[in-house]
C-alpha cells in the first residue's frame, strides 16, 4: 500500500494592516508558547483595554494572564472563544480600528492556590 | 451599547444645539474640503433625527464646541496615530470635544472614484467618532455604528437599534424620531 501524500494546509491571514500585520506571524499559538512578537499582542491587548499592565507584559510568553485577555477579547468581540491566538482572532485583530479603548469592568485577576 | 466612566454627556439643557468646526491647519489632501463638509454633516444629522440636539458648522473654530481634524503621528493629546491603517480615528468623551481623524489614511467620500484597496469610507468614521463625542463608549453588538473596528471599503452609516437606546439614554428622544419607522436590518441586530 502506497504511503497517502502528506498535505500541507497554508493559512493566511488577510493583509489589512501595515500597524498590526506581524500578528498573523503568531497564528495558532497557545498557552505555553514562547514565540517573539506575542509581547507586541499584549501592547495591542493592553491599549484597547483587555490586559493589566505587569512586569510580564514586556515578555513573548503565552502566560496565563496572556490567556485570560485574549478570551475576554474573543468573548467581548463576539468570536468563538478558544483562549488561542486563531486566525478569527488575528483577523480581528488586524482589522482597523477607532483608537479609543473599549470598555470593559475593571480587570481583576485573581490568585489561586493550587 | 455602552458610555465612558462617569456616564458623561453634554450637560446644557436640552434641546440645544452645538457647534463644530474644521481645523484650518489640520485638513487632508486627497478631499475637497467641500466633500468632507457634506459628509460631516451627513453624519450629524444621523445622530440629530434620533436625539433632541442639533448640530451647526462655524468658521469660529477656536470656540466651536466640536472640533474636527486630521493629524498625523504625536499630535499631542497622549493617542497618536500610526500610518496607513491601524487606529483610524478617535473621538474624546464629553464635553472636551475633540474629534480627530488619522490623515494617513486614504479617505473615501465615494468608492466609485476612490479605487484604493485600503481606502476608508469617511461618513462611517466620523459617524462612530460623533458617537463618543456625544457619549457613547464602544458597543460589542457588530452591526452597530460604535461596534470598533471598520474594514477598508466597507461601510456602516445608519444607527441601529443598540446605538439609538444607547445615544437616546443620555439626551432622550427626538419627538419626530419613531424606532417602528427602523428597517428590518435595523432591528435585527437588537432582536
Amino acid at each position: 500500500r502506497r504511503t497517502p501524500l502528506e498535505t500541507t494546509t497554508i493559512t493566511t491571514v488577510d493583509h489589512h494592516n501595515s500597524t498590526w500585520h506581524e500578528f498573523e506571524n503568531l497564528l495558532d499559538t497557545s498557552k505555553g508558547s514562547h514565540v517573539s512578537g506575542i509581547s507586541e499582542v499584549k501592547k495591542y491587548l493592553q491599549r484597547f483595554g483587555y490586559l493589566k499592565f505587569s512586569n510580564t507584559s514586556s515578555s513573548d510568553k503565552f502566560d496565563n494572564e496572556f490567556e485570560v485577555a485574549v478570551t475576554r477579547y474573543q468573548r467581548k468581540l463576539g468570536l468563538t472563544v478558544t483562549g488561542n491566538l486563531d486566525y478569527e482572532t488575528i483577523s480581528q485583530m488586524t482589522l482597523p480600528r477607532c483608537g479609543m479603548r473599549d470598555t470593559l469592568p475593571p480587570l481583576k485577576f485573581h490568585a489561586i492556590q493550587h | 451599547y455602552n458610555y465612558f466612566k462617569g456616564k458623561p454627556r453634554w450637560s446644557r439643557a436640552i434641546p440645544t444645539t452645538l457647534t463644530y468646526a474644521f481645523s484650518p491647519n489640520y485638513i487632508v489632501s486627497n478631499l475637497k474640503l467641500s466633500d468632507i463638509k457634506v459628509t460631516f454633516r451627513q453624519a450629524f444629522s444621523r445622530w440629530s433625527a434620533v436625539i433632541p440636539l442639533n448640530f451647526t458648522e462655524t468658521e469660529d473654530y477656536g470656540f466651536s464646541d466640536i472640533k474636527i481634524g486630521f493629524y498625523s503621528g504625536d499630535h499631542d493629546d497622549g493617542e497618536p496615530f500610526d500610518g496607513v491603517l491601524g487606529v483610524l480615528a478617535h473621538g474624546f468623551s464629553p464635553e472636551s470635544g475633540k474629534l480627530h481623524l488619522d490623515a494617513a489614511e486614504t479617505w473615501a467620500v465615494d468608492f466609485e472614484s476612490e479605487k484604493s484597496g485600503v481606502a476608508i469610507d469617511l461618513e462611517s468614521v466620523a459617524t462612530h467618532e460623533i458617537g463618543h463625542v456625544l457619549g457613547l463608549a464602544h458597543s460589542f453588538v457588530k452591526e452597530s455604528v460604535m461596534y470598533p473596528s471598520l474594514k477598508p471599503r466597507e461601510k456602516k452609516l445608519d444607527l441601529k437599534v443598540d446605538d439609538i437606546e444607547g445615544i437616546q439614554e443620555l439626551y432622550g428622544s427626538n419627538p419626530k424620531f419613531n424606532m417602528e419607522s427602523l428597517s428590518q436590518s435595523d432591528t435585527s441586530s437588537s432582536n
